[in-house]
């Protein structure tokens, strides 16, 4: 379960309010994943008290509603990847990013199908620069792309262009994981689908051993 | 039962917080940052292991525009239905109240009463009406929370209110149940002519695919 609360002494209207903080969850909590299971208490709820002063926020177009927008964004992702962070058994957070897509909910949603696939997690965890378990998530998330366009990186590294694999330092790869897994540190994995305006990104952890032993002894 | 988290560093520590680059900078206090808001973390009897604290309270000294985001779970928890009916109610609220250690999911009838006598109990020592008081639960699912327990420890944890930094690091510390660290964050940024300052905290570390709405 993931529980959120989130403040703000900012002064803004309900209604602009509502819509924000649902554009934020959008593109934060709803974009981590650990192990595919839904809870039945997630939550967020998110309070304005309005005593700062500013001007009031009544416009959703306008250029503070955006100021603000951004702000919620930042605190909300930063709180979500916490939570990828601390993933049960993570040894690293995995940030997913894809460019080029169609528009904004298409590129998060191919970056989500990589971070959730259980064999790019296990990949990641065994040190495993697997590009084709991560093409493999990309094709499944139910958003059309050419192939051809395909290009998925793994840090620095570049493991496949122009929908072909292409020949990469494995060991580099390989090194690159395992470093992150030994500090808990972050492992980037960048997706083009095409040349499409749509950038979005999601966020996981590797799947360890210890994942299973914590839930095999965490009773319902 | 219930004692008063006094150094929430000492149950676990604080999570990297991996914050976005941008026009913002980064300032101690997570929910109580922002101005009006204070809270609390207490141990109220609730966890079956351990005295972590398991009880936290965040309120607002105004009447808050209130937003909320809930799982689309069907099988929601008693409290996710009664936050979407009271913000139905009320576009505005005084305070939230977090349980972890039961997560009052797939309890029935009971469970939802459970609520209700939760927020009820708050809103009476907090003077306020109930749909003022948002709840969230955590923890086993299937289990009803303690309410005895819970209730009892309305009042220390209403005394333990703070606008500071450890007033927010204890309700951080409260809401967690696998969690390794305590997750807590707030901002400072330019809005329009004036600073502003956003804060959160969060926990979650299994069961985690949200999809709210």
């Amino acid at each position: 379960t993931m529980l959120g609360v989130v403040t703000t002494d900012a002064v803004v209207d309900s209604d602009v309010w509502r819509k924000m903080v649902q554009v934020s969850v959008s593109r934060s909590f709803n974009q981590i994943t650990v192990d595919g299971d839904t809870s039945t208490n997630d939550t967020v709820i998110a309070l304005a008290s309005g005593l700062s002063g500013a001007a009031r926020i009544s416009n959703l177009s306008s250029p503070e509603a955006a100021q603000l927008q951004s702000c919620l964004d930042a605190v909300m992702q930063g709180l979500a990847k916490s939570i990828a962070w601390d993933g049960e058994g993570a040894t690293c957070l995995i940030e997913v990013s894809v460019v080029g897509a169609n528009n904004e909910a298409e590129a998060a949603k191919i970056a989500r199908s990589v971070a959730s696939s259980s064999l790019v997690k296990a990949a990641v965890y065994g040190r495993d620069p697997n590009w084709g378990r991560i093409a493999c998530a990309a094709g499944y998330a139910g958003v059309p792309f050419n192939l051809n366009e395909l290009r998925i990186s793994l840090g620095d590294i570049l493991l496949m262009d122009g929908g072909q694999p292409l020949p990469f330092d494995r060991v580099a790869a390989s090194s690159y994981l395992r470093k992150a897994g030994e500090v808990h540190g972050t492992v980037e994995i960048q997706i083009s689908i095409g040349n499409g305006p749509g950038w979005g990104q999601a966020w996981g952890c590797d799947l360890s051993y210890d994942y299973v032993k914590i839930n095999a002894e965490y009773t319902t | 039962m219930s004692s008063v988290a006094t150094d929430a560093a000492t149950y676990i520590p604080a999570a990297p917080i991996l914050l976005p680059e941008g026009p913002w900078q980064e300032v101690t206090g997570g929910v109580t940052a922002a101005k009006g808001f204070k809270a609390a973390g207490i141990y109220g009897g609730l966890r079956a292991q351990g005295q972590k604290p398991d009880l936290a309270l965040v309120t607002c000294d105004v009447h808050a525009i209130s937003a909320g985001a809930f799982t689309t779970n069907v099988v929601a928890a008693a409290p996710v239905v009664y936050c979407k009916k009271a913000l139905e109610i009320s576009k505005t609220a005084r305070a939230v109240l977090i349980n972890a250690g039961q997560a009052n999911a797939a309890t029935g009838d009971a469970g939802y009463q459970d609520v209700i006598d939760c927020a009820s109990s708050l809103a009476e020592i907090l003077h306020l009406k109930p749909e003022e008081i948002l709840i969230e639960s955590t923890g086993v699912i299937g289990h009803r929370i303690k309410k005895r327990e819970l209730l009892d420890s309305l009042p220390k944890l209403v005394d333990s209110l703070s606008p500071t930094v450890d007033g927010a690091d204890s309700a951080a510390v409260a809401i967690t149940t696998t969690d390794l660290v305590r997750k807590t964050v707030a901002i400072e940024a330019k809005v329009g002519e004036t600073y502003v300052r956003l804060g959160g905290m969060a926990k979650g570390s299994g069961m985690i695919h949200p999809n709210m709405a």
